[in-house]
């Protein structure tokens, strides 16, 4: 429908924009609550002093999120849809004109909390990474499909939760794997740091291939 | 804009149906995972002696939860609504065909997995229920606020999980009565079943006002 084509048409847009300053971005999407504000605190914590990094917060309301990150030394910008379910490629347009693309390594983009709406939107990212914790059950590949076959990089979060909640790592990885072969799993805990290592290599491993 | 006028028209047909038949229906609403079958499993195997109830499911794909609540004998339609973030009135509509309304005592809904979308689709209900659970975090009111302002009864779940992940209830509390002053608050755990005679007592209290 024209919502997607006009959306598409400024996602290139904005891929374009990237492209020139050699930028990698990366759309962090998941349900709502299972910690994508976390992970991103401590990947500044570990990578910020090695790597120029911004982040654009996606949110309903407040900027809670953006403070969060900011308070670790980072620029963050923060989106406020209003009642809108996801980010799309105009509203991050607009917010890339806080930032000087050609003096950053990394872009990140935490994307509205909706396990449904955001894979529809392309941002103009290089790489889509969504997260799934634990306690949400471990049956969502099959249930919402769309976000897991359009990701990249699946992480499971919360691990450090795994003996107190139903969640077979093998029966996820299994789903998520029948509906898109090529996707990466890692498993993490962003509240104790367990794994996180996995996320740092593979950020990394994207950064080399790009310079 | 016209898609919410057309879902207003039909959503009242729905809700002169269910007048029709003096039938309490709930809609009930989470982000994915909060715990809304197990919910319903244990409603089911706790209330259907005593009541005449019927369930309609909302998810993108796969019937899981409906053959989940039809395992507790309880007669239950799956709609898939194929990419949609949300049921609507007119997906509702075409369900009720698959069920003899007069002799229904309490039709629940259970909603498409997403604390955005769902909010802004009356489907003709009596009332609207969500649920929030402890590992999704304390401040989800202020950053998803229609949902929590829409609701007569927030369900906090998963309370058996509180002393392993960071959530404050008085907080929550305090974030869902500033924005719906009369908004009902209960906590259990619909794993444990901790809890679970506010939520009995809350639904029984609605059905004998009706009768
Ligand atoms: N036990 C545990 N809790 C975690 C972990 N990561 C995040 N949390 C908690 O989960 C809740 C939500 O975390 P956030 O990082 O705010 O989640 P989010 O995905 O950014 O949430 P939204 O932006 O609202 O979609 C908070 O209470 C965190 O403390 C983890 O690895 N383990
Ligand atoms: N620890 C704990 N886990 C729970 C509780 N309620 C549900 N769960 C678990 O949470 C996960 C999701 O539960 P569901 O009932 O399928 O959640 P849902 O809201 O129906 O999920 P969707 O239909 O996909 O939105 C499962 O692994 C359940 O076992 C609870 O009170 N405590
Ligand atoms: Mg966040
Ligand atoms: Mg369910």
């Amino acid at each position: 429908k024209g919502l997607l084509a006009a959306n598409e048409r400024l996602a290139q847009e904005n891929r374009s924009l990237f492209a020139r300053s050699g930028l990698f971005v990366v759309n962090i999407m998941s349900g709502p609550g299972a910690g994508k504000t976390t992970l991103l605190e401590r990947t500044c914590e570990t990578l910020a002093a090695r790597l120029n990094i911004a982040v654009i917060e996606g949110d309903l309301q407040t900027s809670e999120d953006a403070e969060r990150i900011a308070a670790k030394g980072v620029h963050a910008v923060q989106i406020n849809t209003g009642g809108g379910c996801h980010l799309d490629a105009k509203m991050v347009q607009g917010a890339l004109k806080s930032f000087d693309l050609d003096a950053l390594d990394l872009l990140i983009i935490e994307n509205v909390g909706n396990l449904v709406c955001p894979a529809a939107f392309d941002l103009g990212e290089s790489a889509r990474v969504m997260l799934l914790s634990t306690p949400e059950g471990d049956e969502k590949p099959i249930k919402y499909p769309l976000m897991f076959t359009r990701s990249q990089l699946l992480i499971i979060n919360k691990m450090d939760l795994l003996d107190y909640v139903d969640f077979d790592v093998k029966r996820v990885e299994g789903y998520a794997k029948k509906i898109n072969p090529g996707i990466e799993i890692i498993t993490v805990s962003a509240k104790t740091g367990e794994g996180m290592e996995g996320w740092y290599g593979w950020l990394t491993g994207k950064l080399e291939k790009k310079s």
